[in-house]
């Protein structure tokens, strides 16, 4: 189904972005 | 943009209601949740710098907000490193004086961007992850435009 697909995509988008997010350090200069 | 993340302000426990842009453009909601993200920064004697009675009075809520605003760049400036990009500043005056939801959308993404850079940010995140699909990828995208326009 494209639209089932097409949902899964976006959704990955967003986890993969956020998942990123997460593992990037923290911008404090200490 | 200030929809969505009027949604996603609502997941912090604020004293002061936050369900729409009238509520919000008195800067009270918005000092509590800066309070909420990093309690040491925004501590309790400048939450305390904000005056809660503000009914329709327009002079005290830019001065609330100013003084929000003000706390956010020095957050970036001084916590982050960074400088806010003058494209991203708000208008306050057209918050106080005529709720303006895209100058209100403006100092709401400021304040996304400290909740996701703070040293709770795991927390932050996680509860984005948790708001309905339409509404992550505005948040995402308010991320991405203030990531593009950082100034170290």
């Amino acid at each position: 189904d494209p639209s089932m697909k097409a949902g899964a995509t976006s959704e990955g988008v967003l986890a993969n972005f956020f998942n990123s997010l997460l593992s990037k350090k923290t911008g404090s200069p200490g | 943009l200030c929809d969505s993340l009027i949604l996603w302000l609502q997941t912090f426990n604020t004293a002061e209601s936050c369900k729409d842009v009238q509520d919000l453009t008195n800067g009270v909601a918005m000092a509590q949740v800066l309070h909420e993200i990093d309690a040491a920064w925004f501590d309790d004697a400048w939450l305390s710098r904000i005056k809660e009675d503000v009914g329709d009075n327009w002079r005290i809520k830019a001065s609330n907000l100013k003084k929000v605003l003000q706390g956010i760049m020095d957050y970036y400036h001084e916590f982050l490193g960074q400088q806010i990009s003058e494209d991203l500043l708000p208008d306050l005056s057209q918050i106080s004086e005529h709720s303006d939801p895209v100058e209100l959308g403006r100092l709401l993404q400021l304040i996304l961007g400290c909740a996701v850079n703070c040293e709770k940010k795991q927390e932050h995140i996680q509860v984005i992850m948790t708001l309905e699909e339409s509404v992550q990828h505005v948040v995402m995208a308010a991320i991405q435009e203030l990531m593009s326009k950082e100034i170290a």
